[in-house]
């Protein structure tokens, strides 16, 4: 994360490969589901043997015997919908929710959140010296229109994705942090309204970010979940 | 330091039986402490060919035959792991041969051998004993012998011949930097045997067999599961980590059949636009990392010094600054040109797409689409509607007689809103959308506005320590 601050969020995930390396985020929806982005995993339809999400820690390499972190092997990927970029992984166990791992709330169908809601990503991934990326960061990100968004991007931001403001100073998520989340607090909760996906470059001054609208896609997350 | 399991080949989750009543294993001995006290015990026993060991008692029962051995059958076992001694099954041989006891009965040449029992047509000192391994007409190397293991021919004229078998360094060349070899070479360059992937001592490392499948990391062979430059292997000795081993190249001169087939491969999973998978295969121009940092130049030693030389990886295209996975990353990546950040993803080079033409449209969600196409975006072949395998559906004909569940062909009972779909032949996915896509003339129904009340349960909340602390 680009000009974050060290925070919390139980429901950031940590993929890490078989070698224990984080590469990715994700987010906690349900026990037993994490969702992240489709560039972060490696096929939709074989095994992904060795991955395993990590979660109940906000250090990225925690010790072996830390307190509150749970390590559960992947045990199937999911992808969605043409042009979502996303996918359900499903875990080999359901992880055990406490103060340190819990659940994100996911937005009702179609929900549109409003311009200037304020919203927050959070991730492991790299902050181009900003900080460093040893323990979780938060950043704080304010929705915009696609409207307004579209002004910028001219016209090429589909409804299935949400933006966020574009600040001077760098803000942003970067290389790391794609598949975690764009949660936004809303009716008491956190709820996540946006998955992090590669932009052009981290954090580019003045430049609304991207995200997938999780919204749009609610109904095949809950069909997956319901099915599977 | 060393395993008494080196000796043996692993069978994961197979049982090895002999079809022959009058042929008995030895009993299960249930006071082991592992698969290495298994090991223990049959090592220097000559009628002990082989073991199981069984994970979830941890008995083992020990062989004195191998898959090799007449009326024996390889079976899978949910229970049982086999062992069998390499010597009676490697196909190649380590030094001269001399411990060889595999079932190759025939000369270089290509004449039967002549049983070591009998002395016709070739009159001959040896004495078969369980000792020297002179069984039935098998090539052996009773005489240490430089050539490898031989025979009395049954031919007269031709009294001996070497059998001709390769040396496991001999038998399998390394193409490109191994990462395909897949031979059965177990000691180093410097002569050190290997340690046993699937232990943890005298080194503890990652590369566990079960979670790295695809690299084959079987027994304590050579192999390269980190696209290093050459197979590679932790040593049994306590004082160094890991060597490489000495494997012959398969140099520029490849056999037609391998280098055809290689180069095809490689031709074939050529991308240059996107990546498919981990993008090994990537051989585009993209040369900043996703975080938009300019690349190192793989020919360079500075910001940061590297292993990965072009012209050790030559199969690898490690061409100017270009984003590449040589060593099996989850994405193409280089070294960065800041100093503060080694390397890094190229994550903004999309992946390709893998989903087929679309072969016919529909409107809205597709609930009224009553076409005839049976496959997946990706592909593979719908389930019949009223079929219950390989997935048990929740939508059938006579659930949901409005949907047009005929035969296999794509449909949307559910109104899903990503289109119709199918339940897939693969038993490994459920369902997934069809080869279609919206029709042209059709606008997707816009966003609706939120609704009023939004009620969320057991979700979305966090203990805010800072906050408190403010």
């Amino acid at each position: 994360v680009v000009g974050g601050h060290p925070g919390n969020s139980p429901w950031t995930v940590s993929l890490r490969n078989r070698q224990g390396q984080h590469f990715c985020g994700g987010s906690l929806v349900k026990e037993q589901w994490v969702l992240t982005a489709r560039q972060c995993i490696w096929s939709c339809h074989e095994p992904l043997t060795g991955y395993e999400v990590w979660l109940g820690t906000i250090n990225q390499n925690p010790q072996p015997g830390e307190a509150n972190l749970q390590r559960v092997p992947v045990a199937k990927a999911v992808c969605g919908p043409a042009g979502s970029q996303l996918v359900l992984l499903k875990l080999e166990r359901p992880v055990i929710l406490n103060h340190h791992v819990a659940l994100i709330c996911l937005p009702p169908e179609q929900y549109v959140v409003p311009p200037g809601t304020k919203c927050e990503i959070a991730g492991w991934g790299e902050s181009i010296g900003t900080s460093n990326n040893t323990v979780l960061h938060v950043a704080s990100m304010n929705v915009i229109s696609n409207q307004e968004c579209n002004t910028k991007y001219r016209g090429h931001i589909q409804e299935s994705e949400i933006c966020t403001q574009g600040l001077v100073v760098p803000v942003g998520a970067c290389e790391g942090d794609y598949g975690g989340p764009l949660a936004c607090y809303t009716h008491d909760c956190w709820v996540l309204q946006g998955l992090i996906i590669p932009n052009r470059v981290c954090a580019r001054p003045r430049w609304p970010a991207i995200f997938t609208r999780v919204s749009v896609f609610v109904d095949w997350i809950n069909k997956v979940m319901q099915l599977e | 330091q060393r395993s008494p399991l080196n000796d043996f080949q692993l069978f994961r989750g197979t049982e090895l039986r002999n079809l022959l009543h009058t042929a008995v294993p030895g009993p299960w001995q249930e006071d082991v402490a592992d698969a290495e006290e298994c090991a223990r015990r049959c090592g220097p026993l000559l009628d002990c060919r082989a073991f199981h060991y069984n994970m979830s008692s941890h008995g083992c029962q020990l062989l004195p035959w191998t898959q090799h051995s007449l009326h024996t059958q390889l079976y899978h076992s949910s229970l049982c792991h086999l062992f069998q001694k390499k010597d009676y099954v490697r196909t190649c041989i380590m030094d001269n041969g001399v411990s060889y006891r595999g079932t190759v009965a025939r000369t270089a040449g290509g004449l039967p051998c002549q049983a070591w029992s009998r002395r016709f047509p070739n009159d001959h000192k040896y004495t078969p004993t369980p000792k020297n391994g002179l069984e039935e007409n098998f090539c052996r190397n009773p005489d240490g012998d430089p050539r490898g293991p031989w025979c009395y021919t049954t031919n007269r004229s031709v009294r001996f011949q070497s059998c001709g078998i390769k040396t496991c360094r001999e038998a399998v060349c390394v193409l490109c930097n191994g990462e395909d070899y897949r031979g059965e070479v177990d000691v180093t360059e410097s002569g050190r045997e290997c340690q046993r992937w699937d232990l943890q001592h005298p080194h503890s490392h990652p590369f566990q067999p079960e979670k790295f499948l695809d690299k084959d990391l079987k027994d304590n062979y050579c192999r390269n599961p980190d696209g290093s430059e050459r197979p590679w292997c932790y040593t049994t000795d306590p004082n160094v980590e890991r060597e490489f081993c000495d494997l012959p190249s398969c140099g520029p001169n490849l056999p037609p059949t391998v280098k055809g087939s290689k180069s095809q491969r490689r031709n074939k999973g050529k991308a240059l636009n996107c990546f498919r998978g981990k993008g090994e295969d990537y051989r585009g121009t993209t040369n900043t990392t996703s975080a938009g940092v300019p690349c190192q130049r793989w020919d360079a030693q500075s910001p940061h010094q590297h292993r990965f030389v072009p012209e050790k990886y030559a199969c690898k295209d490690l061409r100017e600054n270009f984003c590449r996975n040589p060593d099996g990353s989850e994405a193409p990546w280089c070294f960065t040109s800041r100093p503060g950040l080694r390397m890094a993803f190229c994550h903004q080079i999309p992946r390709c797409t893998e989903e087929l033409v679309p072969e016919g449209c529909y409107h809205g969600s597709g609930e009224q689409y009553r076409g005839s196409v049976s496959k997946t975006r990706k592909g593979v072949q719908c389930q019949h509607w009223s079929s219950e395998t390989p997935h048990k559906p929740q939508f059938t004909p006579t659930s949901a007689p409005q949907a047009g569940l005929e035969a296999n062909f794509c449909r949307n009972p559910d109104g899903d809103s990503h289109g119709p779909w199918c339940y897939t032949l693969d038993p490994d996915i459920l369902f997934d959308y069809c080869a279609l896509q919206r029709c042209d003339d059709d606008q997707p129904p816009s966003i609706l506005d939120p609704p009023d009340q939004v009620v969320f349960e057991k979700c979305g909340k966090r203990v805010d320590k800072s906050n408190k602390l403010r």
